[in-house]
């Protein structure tokens, strides 16, 4: 059984899983082996890998991601995107809104990002690319104004979801992450969506946890996994914060999103 | 720890905790903790300064030496900049054509991610803000061309510098990766020697997956050195370490946040002392 535990612990370290919930995961593993019905057929061994996919499966959302996006009950419902530099929000949102229009929906793409060179134009030309409607502006004054601006644009034009791109941010910046609070007071979400990617390593759950402080995250999209990071940060995050992981990126154009898996993910980050 | 506290595992357990939580990885977690037990056991130590001390000692001599950059015989000295999506390659291409323009060169940045929405303009907004020429083309236009334009231009203007980005890609995508290859090839045709720097470009919150990186992008663009970015955040970037001593790449810079001057060249001892911090 140790034996058994020590592989996987360096298979999970080798993914990136955060060490402090490597430690706590095996420990219930331990637990759950040796309280497990005895399974004639298993060695100890074969036993632990069979609770350590349970344990996973479940940690990593179990059925959570099925779960559809929040709808306002006074529309449109504002779906918030946030998180670290570069993670993946603009592209995603381009993702999320063909999804959500296949599936019925009306959504407006409202480009809050007003630090990044170039961004309003990026989020522009991605929901142009993506054939979304998305509400143009100079770049100029406030996020929350333009937030506001779009919210109240999309109520006029009968948009029924608003896809809030925001600027990357360091959970360390207190100004960014007042501004983040602020704009979700001004467009009260449906949804909070913290945008990471899937290489991360041991800093996933340092930000994901700032993040959930100072917002109420709804959901994870994790992002970049047609890449080959095993993508431990996905169980590091959904262990602490327990906020689900709900949809998985898979590539830069607007058809590579796909429902979270964590079966599938389960696999991938015990390689 | 606290002063005559003698290295024992539970003090080892607790470095090689922070060695993980620092990114560098189990394997190297774990030989840092041998080293250290087998140099320190049993000791009683002056403190946890003489144990870090001894601990950062290690890690220093894991780092390859530090190698001055590659400067051609006639210029421009040729840039790649390289990496995977998101890691801050067109930010940190705008920060050294700042760097460079401050000490009085003459840049030329290439646009060469010619893929993603916006790409261009976003270069084109960096190299503006620093005088720098930046040449460009067609969305959708051949990067290779782009790159081959530049370098035309680089050494009609006399410029000192030519600068390329190069647009975020999988290593795990092997049309891109010959692409990238195909756009050095281009590079080297133009101006014998070139690229003379070859910079992979490195979120610095990344973890293990950066390792295969800088061992798949080496492999179609001789790294020469890394650029650890975001390290205003919480990482640390321990990853360093790993690639140091498998592919002795060094770090050449550090990206410490989103303006032009937030660019420090790399101080092994600083950076070192920040992973234990
Ligand atoms: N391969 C791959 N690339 C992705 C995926 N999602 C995003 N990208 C790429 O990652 C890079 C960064 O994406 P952006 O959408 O600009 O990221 P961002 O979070 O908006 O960045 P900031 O606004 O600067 O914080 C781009 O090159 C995207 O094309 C994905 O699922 N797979
Ligand atoms: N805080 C911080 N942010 C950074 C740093 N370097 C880059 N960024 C931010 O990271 C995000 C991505 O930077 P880009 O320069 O677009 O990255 P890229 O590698 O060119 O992205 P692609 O071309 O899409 O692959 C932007 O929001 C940058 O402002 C840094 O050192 N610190
Ligand atoms: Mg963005
Ligand atoms: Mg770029």
């Amino acid at each position: 059984m140790d034996a058994a535990l020590r592989e996987i612990r360096l298979a999970l370290l080798e993914a990136d899983v955060s060490f402090k919930v490597v430690r706590d995961f095996l420990a219930r593993v331990r637990e759950k082996a040796l309280g497990a019905d005895v399974i004639q057929s298993l060695t100890p061994g074969q036993q632990v890998i069979r609770v350590v996919r349970d344990e996973l499966v479940g940690l990593l959302g179990g059925g959570a991601a099925t779960r559809p996006l929040a709808i306002s009950s006074r529309p449109p419902s504002v779906y918030m995107l946030c998180g670290l530099q570069g993670s993946g929000k603009t592209t995603t949102i381009g993702k999320l809104g063909r999804w959500l229009k296949k599936s019925g929906r009306h959504p407006l793409v409202a480009p809050v990002d007003l630090q990044r060179p170039a961004a309003v134009l990026q989020a522009v030309q991605v929901a142009r690319g993506a054939g979304l409607a998305v509400y143009e502006h100079d770049g100029t004054g406030s996020p929350v104004e333009r937030a506001r601006e779009a919210v109240r644009h999309a109520r006029q034009k009968g948009f029924d979801v608003v896809l809030l791109d925001t600027a990357g941010r360091l959970h360390v910046d207190e100004e960014l992450m007042d501004e983040l609070a602020a704009l979700r007071a001004a467009v009260e979400p449906a949804e909070i969506l913290y945008v990471a990617d899937a290489m991360t390593g041991q800093d996933a759950v340092r930000s994901a946890e700032a993040f959930k402080a100072r917002v109420p995250l709804t959901g994870v999209i994790l992002t970049k996994l047609d890449g080959d990071a095993r993508g431990g940060a996905a169980l590091s995050v959904a262990a602490i914060t327990g906020v689900p992981v709900r949809f998985a990126g898979i590539g830069e154009k607007p058809e590579a999103i796909e429902v979270f898996d964590p079966e599938r993910m389960a696999g991938r980050i015990l390689g | 720890a606290s002063a005559g506290r003698p290295v024992d595992d539970a003090l080892l357990d607790e470095l090689e905790e922070a060695l993980l939580s620092a990114d560098l990885g189990p394997e190297l977690a774990a030989e840092l903790r041998d080293r250290l037990g087998q140099r320190l056991r049993g000791e009683a130590v002056g403190g946890p300064d003489q144990v870090l001390g001894v601990l950062r000692e290690e890690i220093l001599a894991l780092l390859p030496p530090r190698v001055p950059e590659t400067r051609p015989t006639a210029p421009p000295r040729v840039t790649l900049v390289v990496g995977v999506n998101g890691s801050g390659k067109t930010t940190t291409a705008g920060k050294l054509a700042a760097l460079w323009g401050r000490e009085g060169r003459k840049v030329v940045v290439a646009a060469a991610d010619t893929f993603r929405a916006a790409a261009v303009e976003q270069m084109a907004i960096w190299a503006e803000r620093s005088g720098a020429e930046v040449v460009r083309s067609q969305p959708g236009a051949d990067p290779a061309a782009v790159a081959f334009d530049a370098a035309r231009a680089a050494r009609a203007r006399h410029a000192d510098e030519l600068l390329v980005d190069t647009a975020g890609r999988l290593h795990n995508k092997k049309p891109l990766m010959d692409e990238l290859a195909k756009i050095a090839r281009v590079i080297a045709k133009e101006i014998p020697g070139a690229p003379h720097e070859t910079l992979l470009v490195l979120d610095g919150t990344t973890g293990r997956n950066a390792v295969i990186q800088a061992r798949e992008f080496t492999r179609v663009a001789p790294v020469s050195g890394l650029v650890l970015t975001k390290l205003d955040g919480t990482a640390r970037g321990g990853v360093a370490v790993a690639i140091g001593r498998e592919l002795g790449i060094p770090v050449r810079y550090v990206g410490v946040g989103e303006a032009a001057d937030d660019l420090l060249l790399f101080e092994a001892e600083e950076y070192v002392a920040g992973l234990l911090a």
